[in-house]
């Protein structure tokens, strides 16, 4: 494991740590997106269908078991906690998931690398993370406010992606056969949706003043 | 490794 690579998914961790201590705390989840959430579930759900199986280290089953427990936590708070499921703005969050979903599960039976259920499933959950962010930077873009930790959290998720790319660029160089065309450029993808939040984010740390998306 | 096989990654 490179330091690229490691990088990448403590920064991830911390995305959905910082999203669900958020909403822990002061019970509420006023800016976060549950189709978004919802879909991050389904793609931690469709890529770790071997995790029982396919044994690679125990860091990767430890941190497998912390996105798909925090995933499905955070999708459990908003819509079932007393408390937390009043914040949610479901008139704001309209963004259909078929819309998503259907596109990339056509897009991972054309494109696959090997026409099995799980690897299917496999590169289904690939295609869908590219894209599962777009209704949570539809909802920003929406409401434009946005608290600290909301734009925290979308940061941290596009540093994770950044990161990996770096880990994919190292790895092409230092390994042997290293070459994911599939998760590479459904990657790049995925990083280039956070170019314009993060010229934003940037934007108003240089100011320091609140972070606001134009309309 | 191709796809998912032999893929070390999260």
């Amino acid at each position: 494991m490179n330091i690229f690579r490691l990088a990448g998914d403590m920064t991830h961790l911390a995305s959905v740590l910082v999203l669900l201590l958020k909403i822990h705390t002061i019970k509420s989840c006023s800016g976060v997106s549950l189709k978004t959430q919802e879909l991050y579930a389904l793609v931690f759900a469709t890529r770790y269908l071997d995790i029982f199986v396919t044994y690679v280290s125990f860091y990767n089953t430890v941190m497998k078991l912390i996105f798909l427990g925090s995933s499905f936590s955070i999708v459990w708070y908003i819509r079932r906690h007393r408390v937390v499921r009043r914040s949610y703005d479901k008139d704001q969050d309209t963004f259909r998931h078929l819309f998503l979903l259907l596109p990339c599960l056509v897009l991972a039976l054309v494109i696959n690398e090997k026409f099995t259920f799980k690897e299917v499933m496999w590169t289904f959950s690939i295609y869908l993370e590219a894209v599962a962010i777009l209704p949570q930077l539809v909802l920003l873009q929406r409401t434009r406010n946005i608290d600290n930790l909301t734009g925290q959290y979308v940061f941290l998720l596009g540093a994770y992606r950044a990161l990996y790319i770096l880990n994919w660029i190292y790895r092409y160089f230092t390994e042997e056969h290293y070459v994911h065309w599939i998760t590479w450029i459904a990657g790049i993808i995925q990083t280039l949706l956070y170019a314009d939040f993060f010229y934003y984010y940037f934007q108003s740390w240089k100011n320091s003043v609140k972070l606001e998306l134009p309309a | 490794g191709s796809g998912s096989m032999g893929h070390d990654e999260l």
